[in-house]
């Protein structure tokens, strides 16, 4: 960007530039570069580097979260599921989510509730036998809700810790598939009062300005308690969980940093918001 | 709504019927901004804009009733020029066999499209065989296999510790003697800065010389689809494009950033997750998409 440049148009339309190529959208970029503006006015920020710190801080302000999902210790089993449009990486974020638990001697159960898609048991069958994790499976094309229950029933039996749940990838303008998560909540809540604890929707680093409709629409239907970003390894910045977060208010909550199962980190805003403008 | 927000724009005007710079700038903003919420490129939309300013600032605008529709029009059919004008024709000369590479980031829709052209080819009396070169997503020969068997499409897999060239170079050596014409190779999921995995595939090319090599992207893809676009056509050499998943609501900008950087065609969209729903690209359609 220039540091010690003259804050005049040119140095607004380069931060406007990072903004945009970085995926936060126009809408939320005119907002944080007029409140820069005004801030630059209140505190009479002189020189670029002032004014690209407070930016950055105000990036930074914007991504932070205080957790008000229910404390794991109080629930168990403590149930999460992985939600969100094809392709973007749930079932892969659910391996090294459980992984991850594993490695704290969590005692975790995986459920296999994609019961739609070609060779979806497998996979996750596959990274369960790779990494000795218990899961259940059922029949393609066996009701998903049904599959969960079940597995809510062993869980409690056997005295689980966690459930992580996957799903078929759907788009969010699909109504029937939308219907599809509700009634699996339902399901899963009348199995266990409160589940599912956690709703993660599993978002691809790469989406552009349609991740907001994605966020809406998952939210509106089952309320998002985070997000789980994952290929940030890639390119692309992820700039749209900035919009998400000031549009919306839903937090990033993990990040993926690639295909192997210790591929994921818990999401720090100072790394993203720096990377924005590396 | 683009039309009102432009009319909008051309009643303010003070100087009768003479747009002022303020008036030009404006509108040229809002158009501008429309095509950043659709996804398209920072620097693609600032191109396309310098493109469709002198002609969308012309006399035919400025002494139309409707300027703000006139103005539309004329960046619509633009969008539809930049996007390859009509929908192109997949043609693929008989090379006993030919091949077909498919490539792209993780997760685009390279398998479910790689059923989706067998099931195509062979409704155009083709005798495609799939070939399954991902060895190291979970399942993934498995999904192709059962993609495969659903549309009685012979599907071969790697053989376990087989590389993917090993692979394709036995199917292609074994297919005339099977009676097929045409490979459809899919490959794994990569990101286009991973040195290791580009060279796989520029092995991949240099072995088997596929007819055509199809960067499969999807639709929902934002900014860094030029990054892509640009480092997959520089390193490997892409014949044309597949748009994915735009049976969903994403309004698609990256295909113009796909055509601005590459000028390669896209060739085809997939509009679901059934090996049915493969359409060809439409450029007026895209177009209108785009602009909302
Ligand atoms: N580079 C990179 N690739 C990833 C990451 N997370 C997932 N992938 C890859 O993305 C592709 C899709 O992952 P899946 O886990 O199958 O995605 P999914 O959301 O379960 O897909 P559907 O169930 O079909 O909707 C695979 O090739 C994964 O290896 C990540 O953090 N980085
Ligand atoms: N709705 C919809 N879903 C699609 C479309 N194309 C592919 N999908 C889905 O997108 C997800 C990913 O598709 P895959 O074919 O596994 O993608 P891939 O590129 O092979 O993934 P990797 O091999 O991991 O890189 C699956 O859930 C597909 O069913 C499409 O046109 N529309
Ligand atoms: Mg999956
Ligand atoms: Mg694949």
């Amino acid at each position: 960007v220039g540091l010690n440049r003259n804050i005049d148009r040119d140095f607004l339309d380069a931060l406007e530039e990072v903004l945009i190529t970085s995926d936060l959208g126009v809408k939320a970029t005119i907002e944080i570069i007029e409140d820069l503006q005004d801030k630059v006015k209140q505190s009479r920020l002189r020189s670029s580097e002032d004014i690209y710190d407070a930016l950055k801080n105000e990036l930074k302000r914007i991504l932070i979260y205080r957790d008000n999902s229910p404390a794991e210790t109080r629930c168990s089993p403590y149930v999460v599921t992985f939600v969100g449009v094809n392709g973007t990486g749930k079932t892969t974020s659910i391996a090294k989510f459980a992984y991850r638990l594993k490695q704290s001697g969590k005692r975790i159960l995986l459920v296999a509730a994609d019961t739609f898609r070609a060779a979806a048991q497998e996979q996750l069958s596959q990274w369960a036998q790779r990494y000795d994790i218990t899961v259940v499976n059922s029949q393609a094309g066996s009701d998903s809700a049904a599959v969960a229950f079940d597995a809510l029933e062993k869980a409690l039996a056997q005295k689980y810790e966690y459930v992580l749940v996957d799903t078929a990838g759907r788009l969010h303008t699909k109504s029937n598939l939308m219907e599809e998560l509700k009634k699996l909540n339902r399901v899963m809540a009348k199995k266990i009062p409160g589940a599912p604890h956690e709703t993660l929707l599993v978002l691809d680093a790469t989406t552009g300005q349609n991740g907001i409709q994605q966020a809406l629409a998952f939210n509106q239907a089952l309320n998002l308690t985070g997000i789980f970003l994952t290929k940030l390894d890639g390119t692309a910045k992820g700039g749209i969980v900035l919009a998400i977060k000031k549009e919306l208010d839903i937090p990033v909550k993990y990040v993926g940093t690639g295909e192997k199962i210790e591929d994921m980190v818990e999401f720090d805003p100072e790394e993203f918001v720096e990377d924005i403008f590396r | 709504q683009l039309t009102n927000k432009l009319d909008q724009i051309f009643r303010n005007l003070t100087n009768r019927g003479k747009l002022t710079p303020a008036n030009i700038h404006e509108t040229l903003r809002e158009i501008r901004r429309v095509l950043l919420e659709a996804d398209v490129n920072y620097k693609v939309a600032k191109d396309f804009i310098s493109q469709v300013e002198a002609e969308a600032l012309g006399e035919e605008v400025i002494s139309s009733i409707t300027p703000g529709q006139k103005v539309i029009k004329i960046v619509h059919s633009k969008l539809v020029e930049l996007l390859g004008g009509s929908a192109v024709s997949f043609d693929i000369p008989r090379r006993e066999p030919s091949k077909i590479m498919l490539v792209g980031l993780q997760g685009s829709g390279k398998t479910t499209l790689a059923g989706k052209l067998a099931l195509y080819l062979k409704g155009k009396n083709w005798s495609p065989v799939l070939v399954a070169a991902d060895i190291y997503r979970p399942a993934a020969g498995e999904q192709l296999n059962i993609l495969g068997k659903s549309i009685s499409i012979p599907t071969v897999v790697f053989e376990p510790g087989e590389k993917p060239l090993e692979t394709c170079l036995r199917v292609a050596r074994e297919a005339p003697r099977r009676g097929w014409d045409i490979l459809i190779m899919d490959t794994a999921g990569r990101l286009q800065i991973d040195t290791v995995m580009m060279a796989e595939l520029k092995q991949l090319k240099n072995k088997l010389t596929p007819e055509k090599i199809i960067l499969v992207v999807d639709s929902m893809t934002g900014q860094e689809a030029v990054a892509v676009a640009s480092e997959f056509e520089k390193e490997l050499g892409v014949d044309g494009f597949a748009l994915t998943k735009l049976d969903g609501d994403a309004r698609g900008g990256a295909a113009l950033s796909l055509r601005a950087i590459t000028m390669k065609p896209i060739l085809f969209a997939g509009v679901g997750e059934k090996l049915s729903q493969l359409e060809p690209f439409y450029p007026d359609r895209m177009a209108s998409r785009i602009l909302g």
